[in-house]
């Protein structure tokens, strides 16, 4: 080839739209589009090089992977939240049993008290997964149990103390609100908690994460994404977005239902998979 | 907005007799940007676009509206077709029948299905009915429990067996319906993936077995593009009768709707607007039109 020569529209719209149907949305998909005609233009690659620039474009947004960073001393406590049903007990019983077999010892606040039978289904989780689960009588304060954990985590020698939440639209102030309660009464019991703050997101999720996102990192520090239903069809492109904007990282995606399905977010398999 | 976009772009046309081609396409683009940020599925946006396109282009304006407004309302009336009409009622027993009307449940996980399944029962009570709900989730831990929890909270009986299997469960909830006298059958199925094949077999039994009047498949109003490849799958295995749209109380376009819709020809039905067992309504084309659209 030689430098100069450019993609045409229709190579710039079909990889624009190769990037929509993997959720990386509107924005995202015509920026990276956009950085990669240049990028071709610039390098003089062949048209056929053209998917290994726009792999190279997107990984070089991505954050390499990294394990719950644990507190220097005292218990680490992460807090797991996102909107309903994106797999959030789910990803604590996956994130507990990960902890455990790594010689971890780890307990979990069952801090969803609201839901029907949600208490019971993490109950259930943690007997399996054999941690200890911490729970309140049904409909009590989310805070109160969040404090009572923190406790005794740091009395018992816990080492990491993982938190399940309701789950909740970040529409609604007041439970916007409740959630930054739970992350200061943390804080109050063990200082420096919750140490990371684990937004869970549905892969199926349109671009609607990105709002759920910037809502969630105002009340609390969102520190990492765990991106659950990622055994389907679904691409979860959405996290570019989410990185760019928002520096926040995908730290764990979710491969299935049960206690094992949870592996480290690799970069390399997350854009081969936006690629198809 | 879209609509003040689309404003702007026909401004200049005052005066003139019919929209331009140079107009028409510009609109064309603002709408599919519009589409896509509300997640419509690429391909449903392109069609939609360019169906648009077709009936606008050459359109007289009309001399009583801006040709703005009259762009938007083109659009506008496009997307409440394409989404409707609303068909809320749900098939009930036949009477004298001796038979109760079965509602089967389906979709990927975490969708909803439970909580809508109890807002149904709640509705179906206050109409008359005398509904059922079945628990034929028997995976999930505590699946049961939550729609035990849920049926207490608006007195309705749930039948459920917490070992055996699920087309089982179901057939056997449909013996106790007789027992019970109810007239009205909802199956609460567990949430799957529509590429694990065992599973989706599991529907297609239960299916069988049951006969159900309604099969609806539960879609969460925050999906993206890839949601039209799991609707299509279920409804190439199962003859789906509408589709129930849930989280509609959040801020997502909504836009996965119209691709679904458009992909699977099955009507909205309903749709949930919060967690609460009261939340829940028929499906307004007109409201869901405006969301989209933005
Ligand atoms: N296939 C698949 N299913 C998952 C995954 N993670 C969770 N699920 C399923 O998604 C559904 C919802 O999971 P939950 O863990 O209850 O989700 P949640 O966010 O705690 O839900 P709420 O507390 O009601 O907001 C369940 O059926 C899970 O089994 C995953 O990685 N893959
Ligand atoms: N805000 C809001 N939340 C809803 C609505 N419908 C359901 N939910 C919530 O979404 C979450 C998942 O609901 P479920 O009924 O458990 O979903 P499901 O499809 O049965 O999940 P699986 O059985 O695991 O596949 C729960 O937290 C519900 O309270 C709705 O219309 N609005
Ligand atoms: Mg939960
Ligand atoms: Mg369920």
């Amino acid at each position: 080839g030689g430098a100069g020569r450019s993609l045409d529209t229709a190579s710039i719209e079909s990889l624009e739209e190769t990037l929509l149907a993997a959720d990386c949305g509107v924005r995202a998909a015509a920026e990276i589009a956009q950085k990669v005609a240049q990028a071709f233009r610039a390098s003089g690659a062949d048209p056929g090089d053209v998917r290994a620039l726009l792999r190279q474009e997107i990984l070089g947004r991505l954050a390499p992977p990294r394990e719950l960073r644990f507190a220097p001393s005292g218990p680490t406590v992460a807090l797991v939240v996102g909107v309903n049903g994106t797999g959030k007990t789910t990803t604590v019983a996956k994130l507990a049993s990960r902890y455990s077999a790594s010689g971890k010892k780890v307990i979990v606040a069952a801090a969803d008290t609201f839901r029907a039978a949600a208490v019971e289904q993490l109950a259930i989780w943690c007997a399996r997964v054999g941690v200890p689960c911490v729970r309140t009588q049904e409909g009590g304060d989310p805070a109160a149990v969040v404090f009572d954990a923190a406790q005794a985590a740091a009395s018992r020698s816990v080492d990491l103390l993982l938190v399940d939440t309701a789950g909740r639209l970040h529409t609604y102030h007041h439970l916007m609100q409740e959630l930054s309660k739970i992350v200061r009464v943390a804080g109050k019991a063990v200082p420096g908690a919750p140490h990371e703050v684990l937004l869970v997101l549905d892969a199926n999720g349109g671009q609607n994460a990105l709002a759920q996102a910037r809502e969630f990192q105002k009340a609390v520090q969102v520190t990492g994404v765990a991106l659950a239903k990622m055994d389907g069809t679904a691409r979860g492109g959405i996290c570019v977005a989410i990185q760019d904007e928002l520096a926040i990282p995908v730290l764990f995606v979710g491969t299935g239902e049960t206690a094992e399905d949870l592996a480290p977010f690799d970069p390399e398999t997350y854009v081969d998979g936006l690629l198809g | 907005a879209l609509s003040g976009r689309l404003q702007e772009i026909f401004k200049r046309l005052r005066g003139q007799g019919h929209l331009t081609e140079a107009n028409v396409q510009e609109a064309a683009r603002e709408i599919r940007k519009a589409l896509l940020e509300a997640d419509v599925h690429y391909k449903v946006a392109k069609e939609f676009v360019e169906d648009i396109a077709r009936r606008a282009a050459g359109q007289e304006v009309l001399s009583s509206v801006t040709p703005g407004q009259q762009f938007v309302k083109v659009v506008y009336d496009a997307m409440v077709a394409l989404l409707g009409p609303a068909v809320p009622s749900l098939a009930r027993a036949v009477e004298g029948a001796g038979s109760p009307a079965v509602w089967m449940m389906v979709g990927l996980q975490g969708a909803g299905k439970t909580t809508t399944s109890a807002k149904m029962a709640k509705f179906a009570a206050s109409q008359g009915q005398k509904p059922l709900l079945v628990g034929a989730d028997v995976k999930r831990p505590a699946a049961i429990d939550q729609l035990k929890t849920l049926g207490k909270q608006i007195g309705i009986p749930v039948f459920a067996q917490e070992s055996g299997d699920p087309a089982g469960v179901c057939r056997a909830a449909l013996a106790q319906a007789r027992t019970l006298g109810c007239d009205t059958v909802i199956l609460d199925t567990a949430g799957r993936l529509h590429i694990d094949a065992p599973l989706m077999e599991e529907l297609v039994r239960i299916a069988h077995d049951t006969k159900p009047q309604e099969i609806l498949w539960v879609l969460d109003a925050m999906a993206g593009q890839d949601v039209v490849n799991a609707a299509k799958s279920f409804g190439e295995r199962l003859a789906l009768t509408g589709i129930v749209l849930t989280k509609l109380d959040g801020d997502a376009r909504g836009g996965a709707a119209l691709s679904v819709k458009a992909v699977l020809g099955k009507p909205i039905r309903l749709v949930g607007t919060g967690e609460k067992l009261d939340r829940f309504e028929p499906f307004n084309p007109e409201r869901i039109a405006s969301r989209i659209l933005g």
